[in-house]
């Protein structure tokens, strides 16, 4: 555990939580895309199958059980609870674009071809771009709200974090895992437009709004 | 090969 891991870690779950949060005081979910977070979802059941099979550490565990039951809290309260909230006319993206290739591309590479890694890396790269039907949708409306512009930093800058912890790792521990940087470098990039409109609109206090 | 030395992160 370094600082950039941790830092990361918890600026995931800020994320989860601003989100939830944002939802819950609101009573509403618009401008969310429920199809981001239903791939959430499905990302970590996917990635933490494990918590079957091997234990880490105690923070690990707990971690796993707050991003997984957050995740499908999150799920809960767009497609039941505040339903009539929900905005599926701008929620257009077709997540089949995502999961079949991601899905093709987890059984080609991997570490290793069993069960539980291939759904490890189908997380992996799934992860990457599961983000995707959110930025289409705020493509689509040309603005998002000030909190969900919050939410997307904290989401992006966990990645970019994860990304110098693997150089830390790199250097300090020799540890090394190709599929987890490629895909962290891909997803890190996706948020880069995003990261450029944050500084410059979000932070002086204006609110985010794409030029028509 | 071992999973769990892999797969430690979040």
């Amino acid at each position: 555990m370094n600082i950039f891991r941790l830092t990361g870690d918890l600026s995931h779950l800020a994320a989860i939580i601003i989100l939830l949060l944002k939802i819950w005081k609101s009573r509403s979910c618009a401008g969310i895309s429920g199809k981001s977070q239903i791939l959430f979802a499905l990302v970590f059941t996917t990635r933490y199958l494990d918590l079957f099979t091997s234990f880490i550490s105690l923070y690990n565990t707990c971690m796993k059980l707050i991003y997984i039951g957050c995740a499908y809290a999150t799920v809960y309260l767009i497609y039941a609870k505040f339903r009539a909230t929900y905005d599926g006319n701008h929620d257009s993206f077709r997540v089949e674009f995502l999961v079949v290739p991601v899905g093709g591309l987890s059984v080609l590479i991997n570490h290793d071809f069993s069960p539980l890694e291939i759904l490890w890396t189908f997380s992996i790269y799934l992860e990457s771009v599961a983000i995707l039907p959110q930025l289409f949708m705020i493509s689509k409306t040309g603005e998002a709200e000030t909190i969900t512009t919050h939410y997307l930093f904290c989401l992006g800058l966990y990645r970019a974090l994860y990304l110098f912890n693997w150089i830390w790792r790199f250097y300090f521990e020799g540890f090394f895992d190709m599929i987890a940087i490629v895909a962290g470098v891909v997803q890190t990039v996706l948020y880069c437009d995003f990261f450029y409109l944050y500084v410059t609109k979000v932070l002086k206090g204006k609110k985010l709004s794409l030029p028509a | 090969f071992d999973p769990v030395m892999w797969h430690d992160e979040l």
